[in-house]
């Protein structure tokens, strides 16, 4: 199953 | 000092509404330009993004830029007093611990006045990019509503696969499956109408009670807009007079 992603992979400090 | 006005109560009302189930703790980031609001939840897994311009207030003045830390909940108890129709107004003084609402029926017969205690919130504040999405879909804040909510009923996540054939909401539960697709609208005129473009084809996994969260939103806007790419978080936007209600939501992704 997918697991679900954090948003702090996606957007920089 | 902040010194902002609304005509009407009601849009505070339904943003705050709107986003009191997603995040607990907001900073009004007040300048001269308007007011802007950053929040991430407190699994990481949604941010929500509200811009209100000064243009869209009837009365803005903002001298120097000020950071009030709102409880969300508390601001909610405080906006049940407005009626929609009231003016609203919004004062802080530049030491921003606490924020004065004051509510003005259309006669001026009744002025209610009520302060609410502001608090210090470390947010880390996140760097969004401007994306140019592979997908974009404007559809009626209804459908999405009922879409949403419908899957919810069967499954905890669902797929939003978007091609030049519409785009297809699809879900799987223990009690079995469901899809609905949407065509864009051959009449763009329409009042209800699905646009989508799609420069490449998308397909993301997506949890349903974020979602429906979002949905919140709904009595903001006719459409909501979604962007959409590949393994980056969707965005979820509500156009407002001189301003965005955006929410964007981390995607479910293979190992």
């Amino acid at each position: 199953a997918n697991k679900q992603s954090s948003l702090m992979s996606f957007f920089k400090k | 000092m902040l010194e902002a006005k609304l005509n009407e109560a009601a849009l505070l009302k339904k943003i705050i509404d709107a986003i009191k189930d997603s995040v607990t703790d907001v900073n009004f980031e007040c300048s001269e330009t308007g007011i802007d609001v950053q929040a991430v939840d407190s699994s990481h897994i949604a941010l929500v993004s509200l811009k209100l311009g000064s243009d869209g207030f009837s009365d803005y003045r903002c001298d120097r830029n000020i950071t009030l830390g709102i409880k969300v909940a508390s601001l909610v108890k405080i906006l049940r007093c407005a009626n929609d129709r009231d003016a609203l107004t919004l004062m802080a003084d530049d030491n921003g611990d606490q924020l004065r609402l004051t509510f003005e029926d259309s006669k001026s017969e009744r002025v209610s006045e009520f302060v609410l205690k502001l608090m210090t919130i470390d947010q880390e504040h996140l760097g969004i990019p401007d994306t140019k999405y592979e997908s974009d879909i404007t559809m009626p804040v209804d459908a999405f509503q009922k879409i949403m909510r419908d899957m919810f009923m069967l499954s905890e996540s669902v797929k939003i696969s978007c091609d030049k054939e519409g785009v297809k909401f699809s879900c799987k539960g223990d009690v079995g499956d469901g899809s609905v697709l949407i065509k864009p609208s051959s009449s763009v005129d329409d009042e209800g109408s699905t646009t989508i473009a799609v420069e490449t084809p998308v397909s993301m996994e997506l949890n349903l009670k974020y979602l429906n969260n979002f949905c919140k939103a709904s009595g903001l806007a006719q459409n909501v807009h979604l962007g959409m790419s590949s393994e980056v978080p969707i965005m979820v936007e509500y156009l407002l007079p001189n301003g965005y209600l955006r929410f964007y939501l981390a995607p479910k992704i293979g190992d």
